[in-house]
């Protein structure tokens, strides 16, 4: 059921088949359908070509398409594995099958320490982790003086650092998070189970061309 | 308290680094 192929949507650019993705990550092939729906909704966003450009990211996490963020300009860049500018639709799901409740949590971890390595220099360096805190601090309401940023900053590369040399590696980002199993709860969208609920309109819709 | 936890949680925590907006309706 609901294994609708159109010849429209095989015209999409970047568009790969529910099947071959369904393989490849932890979603069903019904469940990259329903994705595709939301991708659809989201690459056209702004420019109709079923690419996700990064305004149009920005616009679905904020609801502004100039509101630069962080976090935001990271993910897509993560997203963007090809590195052309835009997330295709196989870009979106396979990165996006990593936030899956079902994704093998060694996968979370990997994917939050690419996220937090600011500069893609192999570290988690105390310059990023202290750019990060300032950045969230710019977004919320929470104001916290240098003096406690600066504690806070320490604090966490004391513990997170086990080997001292002003750095994180993968390696103790791992230890750190089996520490700390919370840190990655950020990389599960329970969502993402409901998926095919919230998008259901490619089980009904039928085969025909127009 | 913020100055309790790491910063790590702090930001994990913040809802500017969280997705979950591409669901919404």
């Amino acid at each position: 059921m609901g294994c609708v192929s159109s010849k429209r949507r095989k015209q999409e650019p970047g568009y790969e088949e529910p099947t071959v993705l369904a393989a490849e990550t932890p979603f069903t092939v019904s469940e990259v359908e329903a994705l595709h729906e939301l991708f659809k909704k989201l690459s056209n966003a702004i420019i109709a070509d079923g690419l996700i450009h990064r305004e149009e990211f920005q616009l679905a996490l904020f609801r502004n398409r100039n509101r630069r963020n962080l976090f935001a300009d990271r993910i897509f860049d993560l997203f963007d594995v090809k590195r052309n500018g835009v997330i295709e639709f196989g870009e979106f799901v396979r990165s996006l099958g990593v936030f899956h409740p079902n994704a093998p949590v060694a996968d979370k971890i990997a994917f939050a320490f690419r996220l937090y390595d600011l500069r893609q220099t192999g570290f988690i360096e105390r310059e990023e982790l202290k750019e990060m805190v300032l950045a969230l601090l710019h977004e919320s309401d929470l104001a916290l003086s240098e003096d406690v940023v600066e504690t806070i900053v320490d604090k966490t590369f004391g513990e997170a650092d086990t080997q001292g040399d002003g750095k994180i590696d993968p390696e103790e980002w791992k230890e750190f998070v089996s520490k700390h199993p919370s840190l990655i709860k950020n990389m599960t969208l329970p969502y993402l189970k409901d998926i095919t609920l919230a998008f259901p309109s490619f089980v009904v819709r039928s085969e025909v061309d127009e | 308290k913020p100055v309790s936890m790491n910063a790590f949680e702090l930001i994990s925590r913040s809802q500017s680094f969280s997705l979950d907006n591409l669901f919404e309706k």
